[in-house]
């Protein structure tokens, strides 16, 4: 456990008048290890160390009764305020006019499940949410989306034998039309490398001009979670994160890295796979998971 | 990474990045770096092809690959188990695919994943476009039932080799694990003569956790080779290389996109050299 570890580290601290550079050194590396370990981006674990260490020098570690135990509140805190974002809530219209909502990511994120969630939890909240299956290339992702809407109550719309993006703007139509305030459109995974897809992604936002663009991410993915937020960031413009299956006992270093590479907050994490498992997003929990 | 350096030392820094940055977690690629630096001392390696080669040996040292010839005398069973999303249904059609070509076997497809939305909606589409036979119940049914009915109906009508999909599944969600423990207990009451592999698929883009999921499903049931899907992500799928070393579970195939011919059995070449380019 890293508090433990920082706690020997600074054993022989404690009433010197400085940290030798042995004492930096170690700190360094223990931090190092536990982020990487947990799948935090090798180099947003340079930038996180090299803001962080200079407080290890700092006065009031070196003053500290537990300078350890200190250290390691330095470092949880600077990870909270990083993952933490004011704009934590969606950022929807008013009921009387449409709001979409554009889900996208990578192939087997959780988008369709996460969308399904988010419907059910708009219309908890009030409000008169559309799902648009506009994934036509996954077989029996309309299938699927009908099934999720069906048993969360939140009506969807679907049409045979269209594009993704007709089928988009036709959604929308369709929601203006019967009064829906939320529109959410599901999309087929694709690789943030392949240009067509991202093309495709890019009209779809153009298109229906969302004033949400989440990116659904697996909390267990490794270091390219950054380039794949990077990517999608420029080709798109992510408005916030969803980070998917963060029941499963993955670190979840994935989610500092997406914060810290787009700046973008993670709005909410997928814990499981019925449709209440969506919840807010709290960085003091990600923080402590990520810190082991 | 962090610490002062030296001339050499750039080199070795520089090679620990590309390592993490290939998900084989931080401990693994100071590991290999430090037994790398070792093993050019020794062998007094000047160059940097000859580094290269030492450490493809160090790397590939532990890296072994499965069989997949299949067993043209008995029925060949494959169960394909994961965590949710990794890409599990898509191969499962993919290696029925692949067999049928390569092998010319008979393949049958087994939709035991009984419980997501329209999972089996989404195999009967695969068996439909590629003309297999795929055996499947209601949703909701038992997946041990499933299994069963479908080496019934291998029993009654032919086929050379079962496929059967599974639901994603949390390893560390015990009653889920009970459950796979429990179909592979069907199996292999009911198999008989045949030839039974559990292939785990794992996300190319899954981080450390990927050695987590190998551990638990490894002590479940046994796994007997791991199949890397998404491999076309420009992942490297480095903890394929932890996972072969703690838990010595052969590398079966690599799924290389979406489209049915997007499988190949496992080259250990290829991929060593993938992970240093
Ligand atoms: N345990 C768990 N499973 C989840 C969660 N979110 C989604 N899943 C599961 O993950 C798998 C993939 O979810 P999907 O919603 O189909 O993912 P997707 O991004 O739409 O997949 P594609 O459309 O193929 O790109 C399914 O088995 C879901 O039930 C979560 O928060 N926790
Ligand atoms: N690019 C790419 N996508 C893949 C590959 N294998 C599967 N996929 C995609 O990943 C998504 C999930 O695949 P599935 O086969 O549904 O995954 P699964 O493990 O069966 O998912 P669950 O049953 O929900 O747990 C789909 O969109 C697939 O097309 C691959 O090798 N490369
Ligand atoms: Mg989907
Ligand atoms: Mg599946």
């Amino acid at each position: 456990r890293i508090t433990e570890k920082f706690t020997d580290i600074f054993r022989q601290v404690s009433g010197k008048a400085v940290i030798s550079e042995k004492n930096i050194e170690d700190t360094v590396n223990e931090i190092k290890v536990a982020l990487l370990e947990a799948d935090v981006n090798v180099r947003v674990v340079r930038r996180f160390v090299n803001h962080t260490i200079e407080e290890a020098r700092g006065e009031k570690v070196l003053k500290a009764v537990n300078p350890g135990q200190l250290f390691t509140k330095i470092v949880y805190d600077r990870m909270v305020s990083l993952l933490g974002d004011e704009r934590q809530d969606l950022d929807l219209k008013g009921p009387d006019t449409v709001s979409c909502i554009l889900m996208m990511g990578l192939q087997g994120s959780g988008k369709t499940t996460s969308a399904a969630k988010l419907g059910v939890r708009l219309k908890k909240e009030g409000r008169k949410p559309l799902l648009v299956a506009a994934d036509l290339v996954r077989p029996a992702a309309v299938e699927q989306l009908a099934i999720l809407g069906s048993q969360g109550g939140v009506d969807v719309y679907r049409e045979e034998g269209s594009s993704a993006l007709t089928v988009a703007k036709n959604g929308y139509k369709h929601a203006k039309k019967q009064l829906y305030d939320t529109v959410i459109f599901d999309t087929t995974g694709r690789l943030h490398i392949d240009e067509e897809m991202m093309a495709e992604i890019a009209a779809m936002a153009k298109a229906v001009d969302p004033v949400e663009a989440l990116l659904v991410a697996d909390a267990m993915t490794g270091q390219h979670a950054v380039d794949i937020a990077k990517e999608f960031d420029e080709r798109v413009g992510i408005t916030g994160v969803i980070l998917s299956k963060f029941d499963s006992d993955a670190r979840g270093g994935a989610a500092l890295s997406l914060k810290s590479i787009t700046g973008k907050p993670i709005k909410f994490i997928g814990t499981g796979e019925k449709l209440d498992q969506l919840e807010v997003f709290y960085p003091e929990r990600i923080a402590s998971r990520i810190l082991g | 990474l962090f610490g002062k350096k030296t001339e050499g030392d750039t080199f070795f820094e520089e090679l620990e990045d590309i390592l993490i940055e290939g998900d084989l977690g931080a401990l693994s690629a100071m590991e290999i770096t430090d037994a790398l630096r070792e093993a050019v001392r020794a062998a007094r390696v000047k160059d940097r092809e000859g580094t290269l080669a030492l450490l493809k040996d160090l790397l590939g040292e532990h890296l072994s690959t499965m069989d997949t010839v299949p067993d043209s005398e008995r029925l060949n069973f494959f169960l394909i188990l994961g965590v949710n999303g990794v890409g599990k249904t898509t191969t499962a059609a993919k290696l029925a695919a692949y067999y049928r070509k390569h092998h010319a076997m008979e393949a049958v497809l087994s939709a035991a994943d009984t419980f997501r939305a329209a999972a089996i909606d989404q195999l009967l589409l695969h068996g439909t476009r590629l003309g297999i036979r795929v055996i499947h119940q209601q949703p909701g049914s038992d997946p041990g039932a499933v299994i069963f009915d479908t080496l019934e109906s291998v029993k009654a009508k032919g086929g050379d080799i079962i496929i059967a999909d599974t639901a994603g599944r949390m390893h560390n969600r015990s009653d889920l694990v009970r459950e796979l423990q429990k179909i592979d207990k069907v199996v292999r009451s009911r198999l008989g003569e045949g030839l039974y592999k559990k292939l785990l698929v794992i996300d190319a883009t899954t981080g450390q956790n990927g050695i987590r999921q190998a551990e638990i499903f490894h002590e479940a049931i046994g796994v007997d080779g791991i199949i890397l899907a998404k491999y076309d992500s420009d992942a490297k799928g480095g903890i394929l290389f932890s996972i072969s070393r703690t838990l010595h579970i052969p590398l079966a195939f690599i799924g290389t996109g979406e489209s049915y011919d997007d499988l190949k059995p496992f080259e250990k070449e290829a991929f060593l050299s993938s992970l240093l380019s």
